[in-house]
């Protein structure tokens, strides 16, 4: 049967590897800080 | 781990706006995930109508919230590509609600080693941990099956578990996306207080004697039994499967004790809907006659029928036996009510009857369609694991059929096949914007408690294939010819999904196999009202419309000012309109005769006033000059 059409190309990408494949580098991964923020 | 602080907390029903950058299958996912709050906690969601602060949901780059209520009227939260699966909304939200990421609790250290050589460099701070003067776990244990848990492998460097938990039990449990942990919800319900839920109404697995305040109704023929098991079948509840001794209990009508037509009817406790809508799940076991019946009735009470109105809304017949069975009904219900259980002894020899157990009541919508597959583990990482479902129809009558790829050796798949079907020619082609949602069941007993596996896809009837055509066009031109096991033939279009749904691993674990059984809940909706989401806020002060009775003419714009009504006039170039409801009209040229004709009237009035004046002065120095020649006396009259 023809290939079926796989949104994930494979790989089970968590929230924090599609991020980094976008070259984010966010707070903890997926957090924005909006500057008020401390830590 | 959540942020200390009540400013940072939203209120229990949360302002939302889809931004229309979303993708379609996105928003469909978002309000899904929403529905899972609705039912597990008391945090709801509604269309922003002008409050002082919402959440917007847009497609920015990746998936990120911020953690708190910022109080900053439009608080963004990004859903991005690929960003669209429940679990990861259910996680960002929890951000947004409130809460840092499991692993930076002040007591991780207890629970998991990080292994900082094994984090890629730049990014060990990601790792860092919260003190207990800004995060409050709020007295819940350390939770390894979170939502908000980095898996093993975040921010790795190599292949080598950048966590390992001290318990190695979990460490393919941390990371989980599949739906909130008993201790998130714990944990989001201790913060924001919740003691109900808008959606979840009843659960009851028959463990107590009680039996979830149950009735006997009377005018049948018999009562139903509460067991624990039944010689007959089934030999254990559903609940524990008979694998706690001494407990596992079920009610069971022994259609054997009573002839045929006899019934039985059972009757929930009283339940009172918020929403109109409801959804009956629960497992039934036949071990009597194969034409036993099971009828579903609610009993609707209203003022002036203080005995409730019984109203069947489901016969279940041919009821398979010797086996757990899971069935759905769906209720509309607006008023205080029961549901109300009636066993039927049918025609035909019967030595048991007909078995109940982990009824779950919500107030949310039913699957379309259950794929009950059986002898399930066998399928598992063999190559007889290409599973397809019955044919099954969608509302607006696409006929659909379900892959599951078992045969991978470490991945569960699963796809969306749209097929050939009896209302092809009548469909809109390709598929426009129907969106199927997967479910793998967890069989948890208590619906609040199940953590099940769920991926949505729809059907964008803009997408192409390499070789130019419509990906969801029809089956019959684009598919490929398929037969069913009763070898019809029909068209099956490609499949559209992923090979990451499940590892193998989380698949044997919780309840998604239970007596060798699998349940894939499937519902797929036309979306495409989704299509524009952002909508305009509905002002939520009212205006007082002084303006209704009050008329402006000449295209005068009626405005209220300082509690005060008026007209604004229209003017041009050269002319305007004046007056309190600009009735009179003005313009330059009369501006001129105006000047004009007040000049003119000011010059009249000068030389009038000139004249007046020269004749008065000319009449008193005539006067003047005639006495005094009348007073001269001449002296000499002579001249000299």
């Amino acid at each position: 049967t023809r290939e079926n059409f796989d949104v994930d190309g494979g790989i089970d990408q968590d929230i924090f590897d599609i991020n980094e494949d976008l070259g984010l580098d966010l707070f903890e991964g997926d957090i924005r800080l909006d500057g008020v923020q401390e830590r | 781990n959540s942020i200390i602080g009540e400013e940072y907390r939203w209120p229990h029903t949360i302002p939302y706006v889809l931004d229309n950058s979303l993708e379609m299958n996105a928003k469909g996912v978002i309000l899904n995930a929403f529905e899972r709050y609705r039912l597990k906690t008391c945090i709801d969601f509604k269309p922003w109508a002008g409050e002082a602060n919402y959440i917007s949901v847009f497609k920015g780059s990746g998936c990120w919230s911020s953690v708190g209520n910022r109080h900053m009227g439009k608080q963004e939260l990004s859903i991005g590509e690929n960003c669209d699966r429940i679990a990861t909304v259910q996680h960002e939200f929890l951000h947004a609600l409130g809460f840092w990421h499991e692993q930076s609790r002040s007591d991780r250290d207890d629970y998991v080693s990080i292994m900082w050589d094994r984090i890629q460099s730049g990014r060990e701070h990601n790792f860092d941990t919260y003190n207990d003067q800004v995060s409050d776990s709020l007295n819940v244990p350390y939770d390894y099956s979170s939502v908000m848990h980095y898996s093993k492998t975040a921010f790795q460097n190599g292949t080598e578990p950048t966590i390992v938990t001290r318990i190695s039990d979990f460490m393919d449990v941390i990371g989980q996306r599949m739906d909130f942990s008993d201790y998130d919800l714990l944990k989001l319900n201790r913060l924001y207080n919740c003691t109900t839920s808008l959606s979840f109404m009843d659960s009851c697995n028959f463990e107590l004697e009680n039996v979830c305040g149950m009735i006997q109704s009377s005018g049948d023929n018999a009562d139903w039994q509460w067991v624990s098991e039944v010689p007959r079948g089934p030999e254990s509840d559903h609940s524990s499967m008979g694998q706690c001794k001494g407990s596992g209990f079920f009610m069971h009508f022994n259609s054997s004790s009573v002839s045929v037509g006899g019934t039985a009817m059972l009757e929930s406790r009283t339940l009172y809907p918020k929403r109109g809508f409801q959804c009956l799940q629960f497992y039934l076991y036949s071990s009597g006659s194969e034409n036993d019946q099971l009828n579903v009735y609610t009993r609707e009470y209203s003022a002036d029928n203080v005995a409730g109105t019984l109203t069947l809304v489901e016969e279940i017949k041919e009821i398979p036996t010797g086996s757990w069975q899971l069935y759905h009904v769906t209720l509309k219900v607006t008023n205080k009510f029961r549901v109300v259980f009636e066993g039927v002894r049918g025609a035909g020899a019967s030595l048991g009857g007909l078995s109940i157990d982990d009824i779950n009541l919500s107030e949310t919508q039913c699957p379309h369609h259950i794929w009950h597959i059986k002898n399930f583990t066998q399928f598992i990482g063999s190559s007889s694991g290409t599973l397809y479902s019955p044919p099954f129809y969608s509302p607006k009558g696409y006929a659909f059929q379900i892959h599951l790829h078992l045969s991978d050796s470490t991945n569960a798949g699963i796809y969306f096949h749209l097929i050939s079907g009896a209302n092809d020619d009548q469909l809109q082609w390709p598929c426009p914007w129907q969106q199927a949602t997967m479910t793998l069941l967890d069989q948890n007993p208590d619906i609040r408690q199940r953590m099940s596996n769920q991926r949505s896809v729809t059907t964008d009837p803009f997408m192409t294939t390499d070789n130019g055509n419509y990906f969801w066009d029809r089956p019959s031109k684009v598919g490929e010819v398929a037969f069913f096991p009763n070898g019809t033939q029909f068209s099956r279009g490609r499949g559209f999904g992923t090979s990451a749904f499940i590892t193998h691993k989380r698949l044997k674990s919780r309840d998604f196999i239970k007596g060798d059984d699998v349940y894939i809940l499937l519902t797929v909706e036309d979306i495409s009202h989704l299509n524009s989401t952002a909508v305009e806020p509905i002002p939520t002060s009212t205006i007082n419309d002084f303006c209704v009775n009050f008329t402006c003419e000449n295209d005068g714009i009626c405005v209220v000012q300082n509690g005060r009504v008026g007209c604004r006039c229209p003017s041009g170039e050269d002319w305007w309109y004046v007056g309190e409801r600009c009735e009179r009209r003005g313009s330059t040229q009369d501006t001129i005769v105006i000047a004009v004709s007040s000049t003119a009237a000011m010059f009249v009035l000068m030389l009038i006033v000139t004249l007046v004046s020269v004749y008065c002065i000319r009449k008193k120095y005539r006067s003047k000059t005639s006495s005094n020649t009348a007073d001269m006396t001449l002296q000499n009259q002579h001249a000299f």
